[in-house]
């Protein structure tokens, strides 16, 4: 299957969204 | 022990896999036998999204702020950090030893690659280790399979990009049944 795959700028802008946009 | 199984919430980005944190603290004096290593481990939390992991990551303390002999433990959910656990016992470990001052970094870094599926080596990751000890720090990337030197090559060149280390930066990889030889 596809794997998930996410860089670490990606993560670390989710640090602070609780809520995906 | 049974857990409920962490799931993404919704409009949450889902990880390839589900992990759990872990602390440990050695009680000085008291030998590091496997019994009382598993005494001394805590599973902080479980965690099946990239906001998830950061609700628990953002209330830890950084290494670099542990003072002692601690460890921080990420491993995929369904295997124990122990040498013992059926996953792991195959396996062996990518160690860097760091300076002081570089483990908070270099340990965020090291999740955030295993997190996002960085190292490309299919199910191989097993989980990593960042342990605080007096004079220096020690980072570990488990792996399943140690016989598998593309696998462990791989590991390898991924940790030096992602890590971004001093170019003189050792690293050594060890077996688990050496681990348990020497021990």
């Amino acid at each position: 299957g596809t794997r998930i795959i996410y860089d670490r700028k990606f993560l670390l802008e989710r640090r602070s969204s609780p809520v995906a946009k | 022990a049974r857990r409920k199984m962490a799931v993404p919430g919704a409009g949450e980005h889902p990880l390839q896999f589900n992990y759990s944190l872990w602390y440990s603290r050695r009680t000085p004096g008291r030998p590091a036998s496997t019994q009382s290593y598993e005494q001394n481990i805590r599973q902080i939390g479980t965690f099946a999204s990239v906001e998830q992991f950061w609700r628990f990551y953002s209330h830890m303390i950084r290494p670099g702020d542990l003072t002692g002999h601690s460890d921080f433990h990420l491993f995929k959910d369904g295997i124990k950090p122990m040498w013992e656990d059926d996953a792991n016992k195959m396996g062996g470990k990518w160690i860097i030893r760091l300076r002081k001052g570089l483990a908070s970094r270099c340990w965020e870094n090291l999740i955030l690659a295993i997190l996002g599926e960085q190292f490309m080596v299919g199910e191989e990751i097993c989980g990593a280790v960042v342990s605080v000890r007096f004079q220096e720090d020690i980072l570990s990337i488990w792996n399943k399979t140690a016989s598998d030197q593309a696998t462990t090559a791989r590991i390898r060149d991924t940790l030096r990009r992602v890590l971004n280390l001093p170019p003189n930066t050792i690293m050594e990889y060890k077996t688990h049944t050496d681990s348990i030889k020497y021990s």
